[in-house]
């Protein structure tokens, strides 16, 4: 059980470091280790991210958007692990910059060859970069419906 | 396993019956604050199974039931159908189509369903093992979860590693 | 003591019900009250919103943004209470759309008559409504440099 | 009580002087992830006096300054310097101006200036007394405020209100 946990461990370690070049870029850093390798099956799992240029101590040091751009990115390796068939995003893109939301929506597009992805958004940056769009609207107050949306209409 | 729709009638501020078509790669749901688009994540949680109402911002499965406006009285069953086309055999059923439903009543019943059939909650959780779907897996994710891997909070990470792998 | 609190707690539920009507809508309800009314200087203190239409049993009923309006509607009717000199808000209007970030802004540049105000944000509805605008960049990895930005580059 | 300029100089990412004028009625502070805007506003709460680490952002004092980068060493002392224009006489001062300052070395010693005369700290705490400013109060918002004045966290609200009243 410990060899088949180091195995899956290893993978998500290397898919942690693509992904995470991917949304920071090839010169940032990060890593993923045991706190207590000698007891793999009970350790905590602990994360480094280093932005270029940037010695962070903590993860608690790295700001709002590179926290959340980290925090995604070990979740997309595990989801790298073990594709689901389709993965649902709430606001995900809240605190990242536009460059960044740019980032996060390519990766999604390559990912999207495997699943099918469900993003709710405020953005406009992230539904130009959707397939189709619905509108949850409120016209009769306390009670949601439910409209197609056209492109042209977001401009 | 493709998503093919998702139904939603009394569940929330879904009032009326809704159905959505998410048949598309990657498809937006956008609209303004309050409007009902977290809803629409809580009712697909809610037909894989989601037991503990916490994660569906509600005190109580009763909560879940569409509660009423002014103008309108509030509902007596919420019921929630996704429906998938089976077309990598990922789903261990002989159907090319499969409807998952879930209905609760306000007297406390519910009532699950696979293709019509009447079912077992641990029917509908069966159906979706080994394939990464749960209600709590790492492929429903919003801003609050991004923060408790960030905390690492209740060992989140070793959880979702160990559902991953 | 607990006359002056009450006074104050009474002033400050008045400015809540203002900013809240402000924010949400005239037909919105909001009220503030303490769960221990005979023991208030050890009472916590309680807070209801429904925005109409709705019969939310708690606040934690309401969505991501509704929350978020409620939560700066109550700490704007403690400033109002005692307005500071200068308010910081650093990215505060992350969860809000475009319609709520257009209120919240107005009811900031009414506020700004009788305090300074620094406002963080990433969102170009809110760039729109401040006087003047720093950039903060990092073109030297890791090393933070600030520069006066021309609201012409901003479209 | 006008905001006139903020100096930063070796605190956090800011490894160069770098001043900020405020003095209009609303300033904006934009940019990308990372590049230093939450460590403006960290260094607004410094030098009005915060002392709990946690508030911003780091486990000691130390890591407050300057940590250098590939290409530069670190600095060894962080200097804050906050300048405001005394013109309502809030401020229990004869100046026009107050700018009030505060450096942490290295070696662990602390500076605390007002117009350049050596202070304590408590002086800069009593010299903001009754305007509403401090270091924790509800003049600095952010996103983790919020969530905490929802959640009621550690009786905060309660805290908030005996600050403002
Ligand atoms: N059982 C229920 N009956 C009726 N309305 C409900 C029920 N449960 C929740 N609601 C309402 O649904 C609304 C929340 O919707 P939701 O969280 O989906 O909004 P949202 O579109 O995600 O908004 P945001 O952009 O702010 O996150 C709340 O206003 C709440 O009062
Ligand atoms: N002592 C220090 N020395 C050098 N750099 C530091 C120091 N402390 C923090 N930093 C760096 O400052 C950066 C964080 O900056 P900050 O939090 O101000 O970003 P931000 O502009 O608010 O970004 P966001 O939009 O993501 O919130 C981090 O990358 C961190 O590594
Ligand atoms: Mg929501
Ligand atoms: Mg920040």
């Amino acid at each position: 059980a410990t060899e088949k946990f180091m195995e899956a461990f290893n993978k998500v370690k290397d898919n942690f470091k693509y992904v995470f070049k991917r949304l920071f870029s090839e010169e940032d850093v990060c890593d993923l280790f045991l706190t207590d390798p000698d007891n793999p099956l009970e350790s905590k799992v602990e994360i480094t991210a280093k932005p270029k240029g940037k010695r962070p101590l903590t993860i608690n040091q790295l700001s709002g958007g590179e926290k959340a751009l980290t925090s995604i990115s070990l979740i997309f390796s595990l989801y790298l692990l073990k594709p689901a068939p389709f993965c649902v995003l709430d606001e995900v893109d809240a605190p990242l910059d536009d460059a960044n939301v740019g980032k996060f929506n390519n990766i999604i597009k390559q990912f999207s060859e495997n699943s099918q992805f469900i993003i709710v958004t405020h953005k406009k940056e992230t539904m130009v970069h959707v397939e189709a769009i619905y509108g949850v609207t409120m016209a009769e107050p306390g009670i949601s419906k439910v409209v197609p949306v056209e492109f042209a209409s977001l401009n | 396993m493709r998503l093919s729709s998702l139904e939603i009638h009394g569940f929330k501020s879904f009032a009326d019956k809704t159905v959505i078509n998410f048949n598309k790669n990657i498809t937006g749901v956008v609209g303004p604050n309050g409007c009902g688009k977290s809803n629409v994540i809580d009712s697909i949680r809610w037909v894989l199974g989601e037991q503990r109402t916490k994660n569906l911002r509600s005190d109580k499965m009763d909560n879940l039931i569409f509660n009423g406006t002014k103008m309108r009285k509030s509902a007596n069953r919420a019921t929630v159908v996704l429906t998938f086309e089976n077309d990598r055999n990922l789903l261990p059923s002989e159907f090319t189509t499969v409807a998952v439903s879930r209905t609760l009543y306000r007297t406390g019943e519910s009532e699950y369903k696979i293709n019509n059939v009447n079912c077992r909650l641990k029917d509908i959780s069966a159906l979706f093992m080994d394939t990464g779907i749960s209600s709590d897996s790492y492929a429903i994710i919003e801003l609050s979860m991004i923060n408790d891997i960030l905390a690492d909070k209740e060992n989140v990470r070793r959880k979702l590693f160990e559902q991953a792998s």
